[in-house]
């Protein structure tokens, strides 16, 4: 996850 | 585990197909609106002369706005965000390119071997500043070859949550759920083909491309790293964060 931190951030955010 | 029911495959061919359209980045009322235009001679020579790495970071850009428009698609797959984090994130580290390549052929003009970039649609030959000449080509024949199966919205959408789906990729932590989620897909892949009266091998033919998306995606993995090899400050400074995420 840490290698990955902008999809992650990507995941995270609600489905725009 | 239990037989998935009929109306358990239409939800999820509804679910896919919605999530699909929701987020392929160019309707297709866009697409016939542009009516197929081409970058000039001129235009094209233009992009002929740019340097190596501009030509190299102008395709990362677009390559990454494709990339985020299937993270939303993946995110709205029914039963994508239920998988562990690790699972999403390799999932779409290695599957993302493959739909760039597959939602490819939407935009597509067979006829003239041409690919909506950068406002039009343009030849291979709009590319050659890359130095990836074989590699563009294969691409443009694969768009040509999933072009000729004149696959419909629907069957887009779930072959490429089937291409996403993929529970062979190394480093899954719950590979079984992935492995659950991928039969269901093809489940209802199947289903749609059928719904649509296909011919029996198109399913086969799909299949194929799934080991020349692989293929493709390694390509461009080796390509980039010949490419930072020599220019490492240029992608270091100027490719997005995403695409190096992705392929860094």
């Amino acid at each position: 996850k840490e290698k990955h931190k902008i999809l992650h951030q990507l995941l995270q955010n609600s489905t725009s | 585990s239990p037989p998935v029911s009929m109306a358990e495959l239409d939800h999820l061919v509804q679910i896919i197909s919605k999530s699909h359209l929701e987020t392929c980045q160019y309707l297709r009322e866009e697409l016939q609106q542009m009516s197929w235009q081409s970058f000039l001679q001129d235009e094209v020579e233009s992009y002929q002369n740019k340097p190596r790495e501009a030509m190299w970071q102008l395709c990362a850009v677009k390559i990454t706005e494709a990339i985020q428009y299937v993270v939303e698609f993946a995110k709205r797959i029914d039963g994508f965000m239920d998988l562990c984090q690790n699972d999403q994130i390799v999932l779409l580290k290695a599957g993302s390119l493959e739909v760039v390549f597959v939602r490819m052929c939407r935009v597509f003009d067979s006829q003239n071997n041409a690919v909506y970039f950068d406002g039009k649609f343009a030849g291979p030959d709009v590319f050659r500043a890359l130095g990836c000449d074989d590699l563009i080509t294969s691409v443009f024949d694969f768009a040509k070859s999933l072009c000729s199966l004149h696959l419909t919205e629907d069957e887009l959408a779930l072959f490429s949550a089937f291409v996403l789906l993929s529970a062979d990729r190394s480093w899954l932590q719950e590979k079984l759920q992935v492995e659950k989620l991928q039969q269901k897909t093809q489940l209802a892949l199947q289903h749609v083909l059928q719904k649509n009266h296909r011919e029996d091998g198109v399913l086969n033919k799909l299949r194929c491309k799934v080991a020349v998306l692989r293929s493709l995606c390694s390509r461009h993995t080796e390509k980039l790293s010949a490419f930072r090899a020599v220019y490492p400050d240029i992608v270091r400074t100027h490719f997005p964060p995403l695409y190096k995420e992705l392929f860094g």
